[in-house]
């Protein structure tokens, strides 16, 4: 379980 | 996009709208950190890099230049075009204390060695503490206008909701994002001491003062 880039987070 | 994330983000428009609209009525910048105001820019312009490389969706794209227009436009007005209302005597943070170890660290702390990814990874970790000069410049004057203790309430309520956004993405989505969630954690507990003040004092219509 990890982040996805590109951050799609402001 | 959940229900959090939204209104995580409409609070952080919101609270950059106020403090422009506070400096545009009054026009005065007064008890207004210019150099937390600077480091947000710094913020918005190193993580939204990606503007050029990569499409999310119109919402995110059109959110991210809203926010850089804001930004801009404060700091603008801060160090332009009422520059002689700023109070810099108090505005006396020392900005290497957090630039030297947030750039250490985006260097250390990473995703990806890139450089895209150690600006986007600095910006995360300077956003955690660039309220720090302005709630060093509140704790000076011992006191805020009532005005920049609701900026201040949007701003740590948007940090609030994206904590919530967080869990609600880990539980549905299995989306974690370690740098995020720490540097947001950190960045809320700042504001734990100031939310106290804002529920005691200004919600009962006090002004906020510091003993």
């Amino acid at each position: 379980i990890i982040a996805k880039t590109p951050h799609d987070e402001l | 996009m959940n229900v959090f994330r939204i209104l995580g983000d409409v609070s952080h428009l919101l609270a950059m709208i106020i403090l422009l609209l506070k400096i545009w009525r009054s026009k005065s910048c007064a008890g207004i950190s210019g150099k937390s105001q600077i480091l947000f820019a710094l913020v918005f312009t190193t993580r939204y890099l990606d503007l050029l490389t990569n499409f999310i969706s119109i919402y995110n794209t059109v959110m991210k230049i809203i926010f850089l227009a804001c930004s801009y436009t404060t700091v603008y007005m801060i160090y332009g075009k009422y520059r002689n209302t700023f109070d810099s005597e108090n505005d006396s943070f020392r900005l290497e204390f957090l630039l030297v170890p947030v750039t250490g660290l985006s260097f250390l702390e990473n995703y990806n060695f890139t450089p895209l990814e150690i600006l986007w990874t600095f910006s995360i970790y300077l956003e955690s503490v660039a309220i720090l000069p302005q709630l060093f410049m509140i704790s000076k004057t011992g006191e805020a206008e009532t005005i920049t203790t609701h900026y201040l309430f949007f701003l740590g309520l948007y940090r609030t909701l994206y904590l919530a956004n967080w869990i609600w993405r880990y539980h549905t989505e299995s989306f974690y994002d370690q740098i995020a969630v720490v540097s947001g954690v950190v960045q809320t507990i700042f504001y734990c001491d100031f939310f106290y003040l804002y529920v005691t004092k200004v919600l009962k219509g006090k002004k906020l003062s510091l003993p």
